[in-house]
């Protein structure tokens, strides 16, 4: 049958490869006979031809002695794509399409193998493929393709490069742990590979980031999904711990990904995951030093790198959807009824899972409420640039009034959220954390709370104690915001009710 | 409608497909047995550093594997050693990915003989790039039309010469004396002639 | 409240002092300490 034919080609390509060394002529002679003989020629053989390869690079696999190289076939098929992508000219289909038909081939064998009931699914074979293409390809491309003489060629290759990159992240976007359990730790170890999340964060231009919030938010949401206050899985537990490992490399390589992409990783982290929530926002940019946050003199709107507005790589006003017109409308014109809209918008039907410190679920919005108060933090910033830092840094401000509208006019829950959200954006020292330091300060101390002040209060140092007793990373802000009402010479926090009425939350006060 | 779903090829994994589409929509709330049962499969199966390593598909039979003891680690040994950064290793691939893989501190011990031997009988391997990229670490420059390593010798000289120091070049004679050698007086040195590592 | 995170940044060879700062993602072995059994080939590159 034509599928044995497929066998026999690949068979012979294993046996070549294990004879000769990859950039001897025989290998691109054989290649060059698949071509003329019509085994790649057509999609339909493509597609046959692809099958058969997994096929058998998944079953001999599977029958090998596990002692020995059970991985041969794999890493001769992974050899194959990179060769058949660097070899043939591309003209009636691109590179692209010709990558994703035969990843979206191995996709459906893996979907069968993965998905059949009762199986013996075994996730190697197939992490094996992926990986060893990501070497090869690295290998094939290194600096700019040298070893290929031809200029244009290489020019062709250097430019497809990054979608080789965000192709094979597509695929393992859908191969996510929600949707193949049986795949989540080979998942996890191919987005941190170091053949592909090194090359994610540093292709040029950025091309690889969105693609790698996008895998990283399929990974926190994973674990959102299946954290309970109550229980964690014990596979749960590992997923986190490789997780916690992975961010931490990624903070130390490239902090800037963290600091530019906060606001969409916190978008998915359950904040029950309290030390990997710092971790991300203790992130600072390479070589910031940061001066000391205990130091009694420092004056936060001294601090030089404050005046910077950092860069946030995903716009949250993309996700304010139709309450963008009330919140701009109500910063450039304040008007109740705006603040109204605003306040009643919080509110989702329902409630949502949300895994926090002492919650289950929540029955606010908080992807908007994240959203509206990083929008007007990012709004108030480029007023500040604009104007005048008055024109933000006074309790009269439209930005300063929006997010006290939506403490005055929301309940607890929405009051939680909002100073969570506010608590999220006191990092390293920045145009946005200077501002919001500006606002807590001024939420704690106000006294236009009437009776909810104690509340407002209670949260507000719920929020930074919950921070800072966690085991490090300590987020600068938010120890400078804290040390700042610890000393706070207007309202001493030791003779706030809720302070006395929990003696170990006393002690923890006295004692910070 | 779409072709994919009429090509007995895609079937029946298609379904299968399908089917991982309907978690994403509407992911379990409480993980199912099964789901269970996968991810602890998953978990029993995780991939290692050895399943994640580079794959060597043909080995130039180097030296003939000779028999070691079974006692012998069959994997690189770890030299995991956090000593202080010395300060004499200022080159600026001290600071290099490799400077803290074994290999590459393997290869800061190894004698110029040992380095050369790697280089020249290697070719094609990680250890013929770390064996380079030591030689160059230690000032030694291959030049890419005659492949030989060069190295540039500067003496200084006593003070009331009229020179303070005088250079001299010596180069590694792979093919003959396996020896290092003193460059001719005639030799004249062309840095385009010379690999930048 | 987490966990002291010194053993965790010791396994995966990032120093304290930031100026030591080294990258790690180029030779990382896998997510987990007990996979990361052995190092893996980063990635190189020799000129023709």
């Amino acid at each position: 049958t034509s599928q044995e034919k497929m066998f026999l080609v690949f068979t012979e390509w294993v046996k070549l490869l294990q004879r000769v060394p990859d950039d001897d002529i025989k290998v691109t002679v054989f290649i060059r006979q698949m071509m003329d003989k019509g085994v790649v020629n057509s999609t339909e053989n493509v597609i046959q031809f692809t099958k058969a390869a997994i096929e058998l690079s998944v079953g001999s696999f599977k029958e090998s002695d596990p002692t020995s190289e059970v991985f041969i076939a794999a890493d001769a098929f992974s050899k194959l794509i990179v060769k058949l992508l660097v070899l043939q000219t591309f003209t009636d289909v691109s590179r692209s399409e010709y990558l994703r038909l035969m990843l979206s081939v191995i996709t459906m064998v893996f979907s069968e193998d993965q998905g059949m009931v009762g199986n013996s699914f075994n996730e190697r074979p197939y992490f094996r493929l992926i990986s060893s293409l990501l070497c090869q390809w690295e290998e094939a491309s290194a600096h700019s393709f040298m070893k290929i003489q031809d200029q244009q060629y290489r020019n062709e290759l250097v430019e497809f490069s990054p979608d080789f990159y965000n192709i094979i992240a597509s695929f393992l976007h859908a191969f996510q742990p929600i949707a193949y359990p049986g795949f989540s730790f080979a998942w996890i170890t191919l987005l941190s590979h170091r053949m592909f999340l090194p090359k994610m964060l540093r292709l040029p231009g950025k091309a690889g980031w969105s693609k790698l919030v996008l895998l990283f938010t399929d990974l926190l949401k994973f674990m959102a999904q299946y954290t309970k206050r109550s229980d964690v899985p014990d596979a749960v537990s590992v997923v986190y711990k490789g997780a916690l490992r992975v961010f931490l490399a990624v903070a130390n390589d490239a902090p800037g990904f963290l600091v530019e992409n906060h606001y969409e990783l916190l978008n998915n982290l359950p904040p029950v995951y309290m030390q990997l929530r710092n971790v991300i926002l203790s992130a600072i940019p390479k070589n910031m030093v940061l001066p000391n946050p205990y130091d009694a003199e420092l004056r936060i709107g001294d601090v030089e790198s404050c005046q910077h507005v950092p860069n946030v790589y995903y716009d949250p006003v993309r996700d304010l959807k139709n309450l963008k017109k009330p919140v701009d409308n109500y910063l450039r014109i304040p008007s109740a009824s705006l603040s109204r809209v605003v306040s009643t918008s919080l509110f989702k039907p329902g409630s949502q899972k949300d895994t926090g410190i002492g919650y289950d679920n929540v029955s606010v919005d908080t992807k908007l409420i994240n959203a509206i108060v990083l929008h007007v933090g990012i709004e108030a910033a480029l007023e500040k640039d604009k104007t005048t830092a008055t024109a933000i840094f006074n309790t009269k401000s439209s930005y300063y009034t929006l997010l006290a509208s939506m403490l005055h006019d929301g309940n607890t829950e929405v009051r939680f959220h909002v100073v969570q959200a506010i608590a999220n954006q006191l990092r390293y020292p920045n145009a946005h954390t200077h501002w919001f330091n500006y606002v807590l300060n001024n939420f704690f101390l106000s006294e236009d709370w009437g009776n909810n002040t104690a509340e407002i209060q209670e949260i507000i140092v719920r929020t930074l104690l919950e921070r800072v007793v966690t085991n490090k990373p300590h987020c600068w802000g938010i120890v400078v915001t804290f040390t700042e009402l610890l000393r706070s010479s207007e309202c001493s926090i030791m003779t706030l009710p809720f302070v006395k009425t929990v003696p170990e939350i006393e002690h923890i006060i006295k004692h910070l | 409608e779409y072709s994919a779903f009429q090509n007995p090829l895609f079937r029946p994994g298609l379904d299968y497909w399908l089917e991982t589409k309907r978690t994403l929509l509407q992911p379990h709330d409480t993980m199912p047995a099964e789901m269970a049962a996968q991810l602890e499969s998953s978990l029993l199966n995780c991939p290692d550093s050895l399943d994640a390593d580079t794959p060597k598909l043909y080995q130039t039979p180097l030296s003939l594997p000779h028999p070691t003891s079974i006692f012998f680690p069959n994997e690189t040994i770890r030299l995991v050693s956090n000593d202080p950064v010395d300060p004499a290793k200022n080159h600026q691939k001290h600071n290099d990915i490799y400077s803290r893989t074994s290999m590459g501190r393997i290869m800061s011990k190894f004698d110029l003989d040992t380095l050369f031997f790697i280089f020249y009988h290697y070719q094609g391997t990680y250890e013929q790039f770390l064996a380079a990229r030591e030689l160059t670490i230690r000032g030694w420059q291959f030049n890419k039309l005659n492949r030989c390593w060069f190295y540039k010798e500067v003496e200084k000289l006593p003070p009331g010469m009229e020179q303070t120091e005088e250079v001299s070049w010596r180069y590694f004679d792979y093919q003959k004396s396996w020896l290092a050698r003193r460059c001719g007086a005639d030799f004249i040195y062309r840095e385009e002639e010379f690999e930048r590592i | 409240l987490g966990i002291d995170l010194t053993p965790v940044l010791h396994s995966l060879g990032i120093s304290s002092d930031a100026n030591g700062r080294q990258r790690v993602l180029d030779t990382f072995p896998s997510p987990w300490v007990e996979t990361s059994r052995s190092e893996v080939e980063p990635r190189f590159f020799i000129p023709e």
